[in-house]
């Protein structure tokens, strides 16, 4: 553990928490999309069926418990209790797009030929891609809430350190993981366009493009 | 050499 991944997992836990009680509270889920919160749901749950076969820390298994019961309460308000405010119109991403090539290149290459071990590569490269509904919805709307632009900058953010815990991994501890690495690199390019639209824009709502 | 599949990261 060192600090780029503490603080990374914090924000990738301060995005799921936001977009939790965005919808919450204002007792919708306008603007924000479900097919990305379905993958993610996805995500997190092929990733930590190890939490059934290893225990690796308490942080560890408790970061896990947290974040796949948020995916699924996420899921659960936009497609259950809020739906009459999912604006599935507008949430038009082909998500077998995505889910199916990832399927195929998590078979062709991964680190063990084995069913968690593929399921671990898939949710990796699924994660990576993952946001790209989310991010399709704003292009073709235009618009992002202020409080949906903080959440996809908090979980950009997580990535992006995640990159910088790899580095510190390979320099103090030889260790470095090739796919999670490329993947983790994929996904960040993914938000470098929000990153400067964030940025320049002070986080404001506003007309948006990518 | 014997790699742990292992996976720590969240």
């Amino acid at each position: 553990m060192n600090i780029f991944r503490l603080i990374g997992d914090l924000s990738h836990l301060a995005a799921i928490i936001i977009l939790l009680l965005k919808i919450w509270k204002s007792r919708s889920c306008a603007g924000i999309s479900g097919k990305s919160q379905i993958l993610f749901a996805i995500v997190f749950t092929t990733r930590y069926l190890d939490l059934l076969t290893s225990f690796i820390s308490l942080y560890n298994t408790c970061m896990k418990v947290i974040y796949i019961g948020c995916a699924y309460a996420t899921v659960y308000l936009i497609y259950m209790k809020f739906r009459a405010t999912y604006d599935g119109n507008h949430d038009s991403f082909r998500v077998e797009f995505l889910v199916v090539p990832v399927g195929g290149l998590a078979v062709l290459i991964n680190h063990d030929f084995s069913f968690l071990e593929i399921l671990w590569t898939f949710s990796i490269y699924l994660e990576s891609v993952a946001i790209l509904p989310q991010l399709f919805m704003i292009s073709k709307t235009g618009e992002a809430e202020t409080i949906t632009t903080h959440y996809l900058f908090c979980l950009g953010l997580y990535r992006a350190l995640y990159l910088f815990n790899w580095i510190w991994r390979f320099y103090f501890e030889g260790f470095f993981d090739m796919i999670a690495i490329v993947a983790g690199v994929v996904q960040t390019v993914l938000y470098c366009d929000f990153f400067y639209l964030y940025v320049t824009k002070d986080g404001k709502g506003y007309r948006f493009s990518i | 050499r014997e790699f742990i599949y292992q996976h720590d990261e969240l």
